[in-house]
């Protein structure tokens, strides 16, 4: 969802 | 070796009650300078989780090498329920642990309490969570923003967050019918907790998930107010102080692509 790729774009995996 | 002990049990209990709902597994991460920290991503991914329990958290805290405490919360929960709130609770993990000791002492020291906890593998990505720009931020008695997150789901699946300068305005519209609660901007010297303080770079306008705002709410006792930071088309940040550390929540608002 649209959702799912907002936090996933704003939180990168380290 | 990690060896925590807080002076109450309170905070963990009230920690893993709030978050457990969330997220089933977690990995409690655990060094000497930071202290516990957690950060999980609920099983939908819409919300992120980020706890730090500072060593000052702790009475007494050391650990001689950094950890990864696999753990099933709801089995945690379940140990954690039994101690009492007021009991001394410390947290023991050797260095390469298959589990993790949790013991409580009455403060009269005339009942311990020893539980072991199976650890588990949890694999899980470390994000990187940078301080943020936001458009907004809202600090407000924890319990009136948790009364408004549970009165405003029975009417819909959605809040929609509106702020200006001078007010929040949190409204529902749902299939029975709308509603929407208005907390004005207000500073109370008396008892600074009960004030509504707003600060406002711009007006912001945000829909999110009723069911999300219900889980983070669970983290009211743990604070007497909550702060949120609202940015468009960025997730918002809501804040439960801790002595000495923090339970934030980061949730994607809803909104058409």
């Amino acid at each position: 969802t649209v959702q799912q790729r907002l936090l996933t774009n704003f939180f990168k995996p380290r | 070796m990690l060896e925590g002990k807080f002076e109450t049990a309170s905070t963990m209990k009230k920690v893993i009650e709030a978050i457990k709902d969330s997220v089933k597994l977690c990995n409690l991460n655990c060094s000497q300078n930071d202290g516990i920290t957690v950060q999980a991503i609920d099983d939908s991914r819409v919300l992120l989780i980020a706890l730090k329990l500072d060593p000052s958290c702790f009475q007494e805290f050391r650990c001689d090498k950094d950890l990864v405490l696999g753990l099933d919360l709801e089995s945690l929960s379940k140990i954690l329920r039994q101690g009492n709130p007021e009991d001394y609770l410390t947290l023991i993990a050797e260095d390469s642990p298959d589990s993790l000791l949790i013991v409580f002492e009455d403060s009269k020291k005339d009942r311990i309490s020893e539980f072991s906890l199976k650890l588990m593998d949890i694999d899980s990505d470390v994000l990187t969570i940078d301080e943020m720009e936001h458009d907004c931020a809202i600090t407000l008695p924890a319990a009136a923003f948790a009364k408004v997150a549970r009165d405003m789901k029975t009417l819909s699946e959605s809040l929609q967050i509106l702020v200006t300068k001078d007010s929040v305005k949190f409204k529902a519209d749902g299939s029975i019918g709308t509603g929407s609660v208005i907390l004005r901007a207000r500073t109370n010297l008396d008892d600074t907790k009960e004030s509504i303080l707003i600060d406002l770079n711009k007006p912001v306008n945000l829909t999110f998930g009723a069911k999300y705002l219900n889980d983070i709410v669970k983290a009211t006792p743990l604070a007497d107010t909550v702060t949120i930071k609202l940015t468009d088309k960025a997730p918002a940040m809501f804040e439960y102080k801790l002595q000495g550390g923090f339970l934030r929540y980061y949730l994607a608002p809803k909104f058409e692509d």
